[in-house]
């Protein structure tokens, strides 16, 4: 029941959105931060075959069936982190990079982050003046269940603070920024382990920007309230 | 050509812009540098994905900068300016696609700006270290699928300087461009004297047919205690062709249980 296909025109010289009917999944393998669970992943695959020419194009990720939520505590004005509706300690570590001269290799990504699994995290921040991390960081994340936070390119220090103050208004080219944060969205967003878009470290980013990462990372109304009442509250089964 | 994704990380050279005198075309077509260069060429063997102190270190032409001082014998950008880091990236592939076939030519990362030479054809990637570029290069390969490649990669336009005293991100400078900050120096960290100037991340070809897929989005959702979930996926269809395409889409989801049972 897992093997879908459908029938598609794509106009000439032309980019066609489309949107999968859901596929429905009875008690899928939940994937699980590190410490609470195994971290199941499902192989996606999606092809396209034009009628005519054969294979078309392809593409497949590893998927974790997971929820994420997080919200401020107003007692505490902590962040807390629910997965799967479970409320999550978070024993988080400080993520910059792992190389200053960006050998990124996978086998790299691979020793890094087990360590840290094995040091028994669940979650690592990516600062700001580092990187928007890699496929391949985020692969071994989703692997071995550390969820991430990641910052956008802001960082006191440079943007806003200082004497004298420095970069007042972040950036010079704030379309550029917010082109590269839209690519970084697109490049990442299917990985279970991404747990957290944050605008920058110890800052908050300039208003436009700030405004339009909220804007573009807020949750798609269809998905604001995945639940069907029917109108006592409970869930529809 | 077989369709799909093949990535570009062997096979490339490197050299100083300011120690090259011809042009990306000429490069990339009647004067390609030789694939194994001498010694005293400019050319030298170079780590892509990666960056120029990257290279020079596969080289031996700086220490390594994170052991003891020797990051102080590496000339600052500040100091020498940015074309001194400004450099060259070469490789050659074969490619030779069916008449129905489209060929991309892809760059994960690229820290900061570059123009791109390809059979003595030019385009230029903007600015900007956290952003993907795709080149549609199907009219460009060459018909006996030997492909000549030249990418000439700028540092950050705002490189900075770092102060006598140091300090968390050196004179700010960095800020004012979209990459990494780190680069100046940090409590944790010298400076990085390239400021990872470079093809930081992974380079492709991508042989498709005339439709190509595009950034699927997956998102799932759950029901009655996690019981009941839905896979929801949007996609874009990209039709490269003059022509209308009737297309089959599949999807399959399939997990692997235990060793090697896959369940479908």
């Amino acid at each position: 029941e897992h093997l879908q296909s459908y029938e598609i025109s794509v106009p000439p010289d032309s980019v066609l959105e489309y949107t999968i009917p859901p596929l429905f999944f009875y008690k899928p393998n939940l994937w699980w931060p590190n410490g609470m669970g195994t971290q199941s992943l499902y192989n996606v695959e999606i092809s396209v075959d034009v009628n005519g020419f054969g294979e078309s194009d392809s593409w497949s990720h590893y998927f974790g069936f997971r929820k994420i939520e997080s919200t401020i505590d107003d007692s505490t004005g902590g962040r807390i982190f629910k997965v799967n509706g479970e409320p999550v300690f978070i024993r988080g570590g400080n993520w910059i990079l792992s190389d200053g001269l960006l050998r990124l290799t996978r086998k790299r990504y691979m020793t890094d982050i087990k360590f840290h699994a094995d040091m028994n995290f669940n979650m690592l921040r990516c600062w700001g003046g580092g990187l928007a991390e890699r496929p391949d960081f985020y692969h071994f994340c989703d692997l071995y269940g550390l969820m991430v936070w990641q910052e956008f390119w802001i960082t006191g220090d440079v943007d806003g603070r200082g004497i004298p103050i420095s970069n007042p208004n972040g950036p010079l080219d704030h379309d550029l920024f917010l082109l590269c944060a839209r690519d970084t969205v697109k490049l990442l967003r299917n990985h279970a382990s991404l747990a957290l878009w944050v605008g920058g470290n110890e800052q908050v980013p300039p208003i436009d920007i700030n405004k339009a990462l909220k804007n573009d990372l807020k949750l798609h109304p269809m998905f604001e309230s995945n639940h069907t009442t029917n109108g006592s509250g409970k869930y529809l089964s | 050509a077989a369709v799909g994704k093949r990535v570009l990380d062997t096979g490339w050279l490197a050299a100083r812009s300011t120690e090259v005198s011809l042009t990306g075309e000429k490069l990339t077509t009647t004067d390609p540098p030789a694939a194994d260069p001498d010694p005293t060429a400019p050319w030298m063997h170079a780590a892509v994905p990666g960056t120029v102190l990257g290279t020079l270190l596969k080289n031996k032409l700086i220490p390594d900068p994170f052991y003891g001082l020797n990051n102080e014998s590496i000339i600052d950008i500040a100091k020498s300016g940015r074309e001194h880091y400004t450099f060259w990236f070469f490789t050659t592939f074969h490619c030779a696609p069916a008449g129905h076939q489209h060929v991309s030519l892809n760059f994960r990362g690229i820290n900061y700006s570059a123009e791109v030479y390809l059979n003595g054809h030019k385009e230029v990637l903007p600015k900007g270290m956290f952003r993907r570029h795709t080149l549609d290069i199907t009219d460009v390969l060459h018909p006996d699928g030997k492909n000549l490649l030249a990418v000439l990669v700028h540092p950050p336009d705002h490189p900075g300087a770092i102060p006598p005293q140091g300090g968390q991100g050196g004179d700010h400078e960095i800020g004012k461009d979209v990459a990494t900050q780190y680069v100046e120096g940090w409590d944790w960290i010298c400076p990085i004297r390239d400021r990872n100037t470079g093809i930081w991340d992974e380079v492709s070809i991508s042989v498709t047919g005339p439709v190509k897929i595009t950034d699927p989005y997956l998102v799932s959702t759950f029901y009655d205690d996690f019981k009941r979930s839905y896979l929801h996926c949007t996609l874009q269809l990209e039709n490269t062709s003059s022509w209308l395409s009737d297309c089959t889409l599949k999807i399959q989801v399939s997990a692997e249980i235990e060793g090697n049972i896959c369940l479908v």
